[in-house]
């Protein structure tokens, strides 16, 4: 039997039988996702097996995966930093010739709707792509993968980084920095909003060997 | 887990009831959703003559043919899928993420000969 077994888990796409140590909770996007497909009626003719309806991308495989990174002292040179931790995705369960499809960020925060901060003021945020392996500094001169301010915090912030991650690799490790800016003032009320940060995830949708290869039967 | 079938079940090729369980295989610990689902199996004959509504093909109709003439040399057809359909499995991979994938061909919906 296990040989059997062994042979369809490869089929399923899994090197061995996963046996989770300390399982994540299952994040609702992908509950959701699950039970809007369980209450389609059977057979699913009309459903393209190859295209993920509810984030309108192409993909059979949408994957979650946990950070497993750590947050880095403080120390900006300018304005006022909030937040700076270095993000770690282990990405190495992809198969070889999976093509990303989606690759979404979300920062979870603690609770919504922060107090409004006073006109002018706003959070910026900050993401660069650094070495696995190497320091977690931005190469001097290295443009953020992305940038952006905001200035309410809700619960989950979601960072799409589909473009800047078609290959992916095996590790992906980003630099976070979410700074306060604006008129010095009430700054650290500003960032206490970002003080709440829970955690990141990394949303990632690829098309399998099943959808690359057509209905090729087994 | 097949039932015990209630009534005398037609001898011919037709799709049976099967449902699996993933605690039954040892899988319930990473499988987050379903717990198990309708696969379904093909069982039955293809005897001569191929009924219509048999889903079978040219090449089966005259097997069964040659199969009446010289049953110990030549077999009956077999009942076999030819339509499945898909199911989504959630569920924890080899380095704990959470996955949703959508796997073919996993529900028998008809067979033939």
């Amino acid at each position: 039997l296990s040989r059997q077994e062994s042979s369809l888990l490869q089929s399923l796409g899994l090197s061995a039988k996963p046996s989770p140590k300390n399982p994540a909770p299952v994040p609702p996007v992908l509950r959701r996702m699950f039970q809007r497909r369980e209450a389609l009626p059977r057979p699913h003719k009309d459903r393209d097996p190859c295209r993920v309806e509810e984030l309108s991308v192409p993909g059979d495989i949408v994957r979650v995966f946990a950070d497993q990174g750590r947050f880095l002292p403080e120390g900006q040179p300018q304005g006022q930093l909030c937040l700076r931790r270095l993000l770690f995705f282990n990405l190495s369960v992809l198969e070889e010739g999976e093509r990303l499809t989606m690759a979404r960020l979300e920062l979870q925060f603690q609770h919504n709707s922060y107090p409004a901060p006073s006109p002018g003021q706003v959070l910026e945020l900050r993401l660069y792509r650094v070495s696995p392996r190497g320091l977690p500094q931005p190469r001097p001169g290295r443009r953020p993968l992305l940038e952006r301010s905001f200035v309410r915090l809700h619960k989950s912030l979601p960072l799409d980084l589909s473009a800047a991650l078609k290959t992916p690799g095996r590790n992906l490790a980003l630099l976070l920095e979410i700074s306060a800016s604006g008129r010095t003032g009430s700054l650290r009320s500003l960032c206490a909003s970002s003080d709440s940060f829970v955690a990141t995830s990394l949303l990632v949708v690829t098309l399998g060997r099943q959808c690359r290869a057509g209905r090729s039967r087994r | 887990s097949a039932p015990s079938p209630s009534v005398t079940p037609s001898p011919l090729c037709k799709p049976r009831r099967l449902y699996i369980s993933f605690s039954d295989v040892g899988w319930e610990n990473w499988i987050i959703a379903p717990q198990g689902y309708l696969a379904n199996y093909c069982g039955g004959e293809c005897p001569f003559p191929l009924a219509a509504e048999l889903n079978s093909t040219n090449h089966a109709v005259l097997q069964t043919m040659v199969h009446s003439l010289d049953p110990r040399g030549t077999p009956q057809p077999c009942c076999v899928p030819v339509r499945l359909s898909p199911i989504s499995i959630l569920y924890y991979d080899n380095s704990d993420n959470v996955v949703l994938r959508h796997y073919e061909d996993m529900v028998v919906d008809e067979c033939g000969c």
